[in-house]
């Protein structure tokens, strides 16, 4: 997770 | 989720399921380069890590455990089934992927979104997908003329990707601060090593011939 977004992205 | 990304996740899916099937129908990995597998499974592993700490979706997780799963078994199948094992021509798979592994790991040393274990597996990961086709392209260049379901593996695997890039351009456009540049330009890179071969690949299918690529 990166700044509290996850890489949501396989 | 958009099109774009479904299209590549299925799409990548699909290079999986037909490389078991070749692997299965023919129980043999003649063609098949077992580094590309072996870099794959790491990218998967490395790229995953959250995978019990982070979930996104059902989707998301089942997706990554079939990637894992799918990838050992092939791992598993070239090295260690007997029938399958025989078939692999480690005097045709030479390329040194380890240096490819050390490369990547290093330019996620440096290069990272955030220096914390879980980030730098990450980037290690994007950046080793980037080049893991390289054993596979070279082992088809030097073994000549390439089996069907080998070809459509190396075509989806390497139009997965290509997907990802209209994903990213679409959530350029959508979303307000998205910016993904590490993946973004790895996967310009990964889809571009494919250039020649999806050339090679469009000749073979225009003119109905089997699939050649220059040695």
């Amino acid at each position: 997770t990166v700044d509290g977004k996850y890489h949501d992205e396989l | 989720m958009n099109i774009f990304r479904l299209a590549g996740d299925m799409t990548h899916l699909l290079s999986i399921l037909v490389l078991l099937l070749k692997i299965y129908a023919t129980k043999s990995c003649s063609g098949v380069s077992r580094k590309t597998q072996e870099l794959y499974a790491i990218v998967f592993l490395a790229r995953y890590l959250d995978l019990f700490t982070d979930f996104i979706s059902v989707y998301n997780t089942f997706m990554k455990i079939v990637f894992i799963a799918s990838s050992l078994a092939i791992v598993w199948c070239i090295r260690v089934h007997p029938m399958v094992k025989r078939s692999y021509d480690k005097d045709l798979d030479t390329f040194r992927h380890y240096l490819l592994v050390a490369a990547s790991f290093l330019l996620a040393l440096f290069l990272h979104e955030k220096f914390t274990f879980l980030e730098i597996f990450w980037a290690f990961s994007i950046y080793l997908e980037a080049v893991a086709i390289l054993p596979q392209l070279v082992l088809l260049q030097r073994s000549g003329n390439v089996d069907n379901l080998t070809g459509q593996y190396v075509f989806f695997l390497g139009a997965y990707r290509g997907l990802y890039i209209l994903n990213w351009i679409y959530r350029y456009l959508t979303e307000p601060r998205f910016t993904r540049w590490i993946a973004c330009v790895s996967g310009v890179v990964q889809t571009a090593l494919y250039a020649d071969f999806f050339y090679y690949y469009f000749i073979s299918w225009k003119n109905n011939s089997k699939l050649k690529l220059p040695a």
